[in-house]
């Protein structure tokens, strides 16, 4: 298995976008790409990262391959490597580790590591494809914002996707919060754009300790699409276009 | 423990 991106700055940003939520985990190498599956500790959210092969300067999996990594480990490696520096990964069949290759493009400065891999055990499973109710597209930056403001004031967040709008709320201690983003249109910038397609109205309660958690992926992607079906886990997708996505789950609060 | 159930029953084995 062989990979090479051209600028470390992207697997640097993907790494720090789920690395605070999953520890360790196995990214599945095939000739299509490079993806991980895995949910949080407590089980409460998934996350699925998939970096297409054509989304690399240059990509070769002969034999599919799963790699144990700590994703910890992986981050201290790429602190090594400058943004617009190159990145290889390297992995021998058989082999218990995976080199990193970093190297300027002015060719003066070339570092490698060597990380050992881990032993995973991974459980065959699967997301199943759904039908949301309600997909809201807005950009990221503003999903990042509300999740943050209402933080100051509560746990949890509601979030009600109508026609028109979507309304995020929240109440704690202190007092009580809510946003509402209403649907615009831009057609010179898609990337401002708040597009509501709403099946059935949808009104869903998450904690908000997650989303922030999820949010950390905003600087990979100008746009966030947030999926929502009543009673089911919400997915919040960062689309990287000609590279692949971070997908994120999270189940809702549900009254008992 | 009740989103734990919901994660766990959506996210099934293959």
């Amino acid at each position: 298995f062989e990979a090479k991106w051209d600028h470390a700055s992207t697997l640097k940003k993907v790494i720090d976008a789920v690395k605070d939520l999953i520890g360790d985990t196995s990214w599945d190498c095939t000739n299509t790409g490079m993806s991980l599956q895995s949910m949080d500790s407590s089980h409460v959210a998934l996350v699925h990262v998939l970096l297409k092969s054509e989304g690399f300067e240059s990509y070769r999996c002969d034999r599919n391959v799963s790699m144990g990594i700590s994703l910890n480990s992986m981050a201290k490696v790429l602190k090594c490597a400058g943004n617009d520096d190159s990145v290889t990964l390297r992995h021998e069949s058989e082999s218990s580790v995976v080199n990193f290759a970093f190297e300027s493009h002015k060719e003066e400065r070339v570092s490698e590591f060597e990380l050992k891999l881990m032993n995973i055990d991974t459980e065959h499973l699967g997301i199943p494809e759904t039908e949301y109710d309600s997909i809201i597209k807005m950009p990221s930056a503003d999903l990042r914002r509300t999740c943050a403001d209402l933080s100051q004031f509560g746990d949890s967040v509601t979030i009600s996707c109508a026609k028109s709008d979507v309304r995020f709320e929240t109440s704690g201690d202190i007092g009580t919060g809510n946003v509402r983003l209403s649907a615009r249109g831009s057609s010179d910038k898609p990337e401002t754009e708040i597009a509501i397609e709403m099946i059935n109205p949808v009104s869903l309660t998450f904690a908000l300790k997650y989303l922030n958690f999820f949010t950390k992926a905003a600087p990979l992607s100008d746009t966030v699409k947030l999926c929502m079906s009543n009673n089911h886990p919400l997915c919040v997708e960062f689309p990287m276009p000609e590279v692949g996505y971070i997908r994120y789950y999270l189940a809702p609060k549900i009254d008992e | 423990a009740i989103f734990q159930k919901v994660m766990d029953d959506f996210y099934v084995a293959i």
